[in-house]
């Protein structure tokens, strides 16, 4: 049949519920062996953030759209953290076999890992449902992307950092939902990151300390 | 016509990214 465009957004829709149907609201047995095997085991923390993650979200999901809607912010919580999961355990595997390592204490500790890929799991699940509701919402109402960097109070340039990982690992995301990824990636690059208390000018510092202690090596050998 | 997703040439994982050596 014609690919329209209330055609394309059923798709995305069926594609998202195929992918989390039978996904777990919670860790995986292969995701506790991750945990189990870290240095230090990251499992209570990312329960607790997630329970944390989720009173923020519906919190603000029934600021913005209503009280009578809250039950909707639940259900749309529920699948990013399903999403979460499922992905988080697909870079843990591709990880595993690109450095032949299973301890990943560093990484499953980290908070900003965690706050990034549920950030990006839940815009994957809000960007599916958007093209379903009123696109012409007042800003209080908006929930389209950076929507959920303030609700997680994630800077946009560690969001970034997550969406190549992300696309390449959730090999069942829809083409749509890659191009909808694309232009957050592009956002970022062209406006978001550059805000003054981003992290990216600390790297830029850092880069450039390393390369004038290069320089200064090479000088030195000379 | 969109391209496909570009993905990045280097062999870079989500650990680099966070920087976890």
């Amino acid at each position: 049949p014609p690919q329209t465009p209330v055609r394309t957004v059923m798709n995305t829709i069926q594609q998202l519920i195929m992918i989390l149907n039978t996904a777990s609201d919670q860790p995986s047995e292969t995701l506790i062996t991750y945990f189990n095997n870290c240095t230090v085991n990251p499992k209570e923390n990312i329960l607790k953030r997630v329970q944390d993650i989720g009173c923020i979200f519906k919190e603000k999901f029934a600021q913005a759209v209503g009280q009578g809607c809250a039950e909707i912010g639940s259900q749309r919580f529920r699948l990013g953290v399903r999403l979460y999961y499922r992905v988080m355990e697909s870079m843990l595997k591709s990880e595993e076999e690109r450095l032949a390592i299973q301890n990943f204490s560093k990484l499953l500790n980290d908070n900003t890992f965690h706050k990034s890929l549920l950030a990006c799991a839940l815009e994957v699940v809000m960007a599916t449902y958007s093209r379903t509701t009123s696109q012409h919402l007042d800003p209080g109402t908006d929930l389209s992307f950076p929507w959920i960097l303030n609700v997680l109070n994630l800077k946009a340039f560690d969001f970034y950092k997550v969406i190549e990982s992300f696309i390449k690992v959730e090999t069942n995301l829809t083409r749509e939902m890659i191009k909808h990824l694309e232009r957050c990636e592009h956002r970022i690059m062209e406006s978001l990151a550059w805000v003054s208390d981003s992290p990216l000018f600390d790297l830029i510092k850092q880069s450039k300390a390393r390369e004038a202690a290069a320089n200064l090596h090479e000088s030195t050998c000379t | 016509e969109v391209l496909e997703y570009q993905f990045g040439l280097e062999e870079e994982g989500i650990r680099d990214l966070f920087d976890c050596d």
